[in-house]
């Protein structure tokens, strides 16, 4: 099956 | 000190109806501006935003901005307590004791309902979320909410393993969306097509078609996406190889909900 990304790189901590 | 008042408590409880099974815990900051909400997943997968701006509120007075983490099971139980008319009071003090106030009045008997819940950590929101710009989507489509859900459904009760684990197929052609998945004896696919304005203008499938696209989602964060139908009759999905795939649910004039979720990438 497909791997999943996860969103970590995407946003980042306010 | 955070005082909110809203008449009618279906709105909060739709909107932890939206998010409660998918999130544990979420972090509600409060501002002039009005209530933003984040959650993210433990495995970082999905990331929920809401906002309700002050206006979605009867009254809201917040002359601090206050965040707070509030643990959304407890929430989801408190809430399912209340009835959808009852007055919803939401109240912190001004020493900053650690706890927010949830108080459901009856208006029909006067019975009140007082919920005290504690500040608990978050997982790591709130999160700076950019605005990623429109011409980095390959493909947008707007559809009825309660389409999407009936898809969503429908494609789970095909799939491999029910709702875990099973990945959807969205791909985008021309003025077709098409959703596919595998089951244990062949495959399911299901094409919505543009729909004319004109036959049916309150409930339109538009679909706006920069390049072909096609990606591959978890159904069951689809799923739980979908819940977010009792917040708004329209959901917009915007899809990208690069980047998070939206699921906007616009609420009314006051504000949003929006899921992120990255595509499975074949390793």
């Amino acid at each position: 099956k497909p791997k999943q990304q996860v969103l970590s790189r995407f946003f980042s901590p306010k | 000190i955070l005082e909110l008042r809203l008449v009618q408590a279906t709105l909060f409880k739709n909107v932890l109806e939206a998010i409660s099974d998918l999130f544990s815990k979420a972090n509600f900051d409060f501002s002039g501006t009005g209530l933003e909400l984040q959650a993210m997943d433990t495995s970082h997968v999905a990331l929920v935003a809401l906002l309700l701006r002050a206006e979605a509120f009867n009254h809201y007075l917040c002359d601090r901005d206050l965040s707070m983490g509030l643990n959304l099971a407890d929430m989801a139980k408190a809430f399912r307590c209340a009835n959808n008319d009852d007055i919803i009071t939401i109240k912190a003090e001004e020493d900053w004791s650690d706890t927010v106030t949830f108080t459901f009045e009856s208006p029909e008997d006067g019975e009140i309902s007082i919920f005290d819940f504690d500040f608990v950590g978050t997982n790591g929101v709130p999160l700076e979320i950019p605005e990623f710009p429109e011409s980095e989507y390959q493909a947008k489509v707007r559809m009825p909410s309660a389409k999407f859900m009936r898809i969503c459904k429908k494609l789970s009760s095909f799939g491999d393993s029910g709702d875990r684990d099973t990945v959807v197929i969205i791909s985008v052609d021309k003025e077709c969306v098409n959703f596919f998945t595998r089951g244990k004896t062949g495959t399911s696919t299901i094409v919505c097509r543009q729909t004319q304005t004109v036959d049916k203008p309150k409930e339109p499938t538009l679909i706006e078609m920069k390049e072909q696209v096609s990606l591959a989602f978890d159904l069951r964060y689809m799923n739980s996406f979908s819940k977010g139908s009792t917040l708004s009759d329209q959901v917009t999905i915007s899809l990208s190889s690069n980047l998070p795939a939206v699921f906007e649910y616009k609420i009314a004039e006051t504000g949003y909900i929006r899921y992120y979720m990255l595509p499975r990438i074949e390793e």
